[in-house]
């Protein structure tokens, strides 16, 4: 479902250095219902691949929509993705519009 | 959108 959104983006960041490099912020109930990307580190995995952006909007971590989810959970969905070793890489969908 | 200005704005989660 998460792919009939309008403008989205499927972007894959392989697990290229020991951090993944962004910061977030929003979750539901608040201003920004959506997590935002707020921060890419240089170095990070997410600053390697080169497709994430500050001011992206992430709609779906490896297929898990995040609406409605809050700050904390949203955030350790990301952490998890990042950490298991099921996986050497993140699939973020995502859009450029709030 | 009055809603939405009351809101609280979110906390910052570096990953």
């Amino acid at each position: 479902p998460g792919l009939l959104e309008p403008m989205s983006t499927l972007v894959r960041v392989p697990k290229s250095a020991s951090t993944l490099g962004i910061a977030i912020e929003g979750g539901a109930n608040t201003r920004q219902p959506l997590p935002r990307i707020v921060t890419i580190q240089r170095g990070g995995s997410a600053h390697n691949c080169r497709q994430l952006k500050v001011g992206q909007v992430i709609l779906e971590v490896n297929g898990i929509s995040l609406r409605g989810r809050e700050h904390r959970e949203a955030a350790c969905l990301i952490a998890e993705a990042f950490k298991t070793k099921e996986k050497d890489y993140i699939d973020f969908l995502i859009t450029e519009f709030n | 959108r009055e809603k939405r200005l009351t809101l609280p704005p979110s906390e910052i989660t570096l990953l």
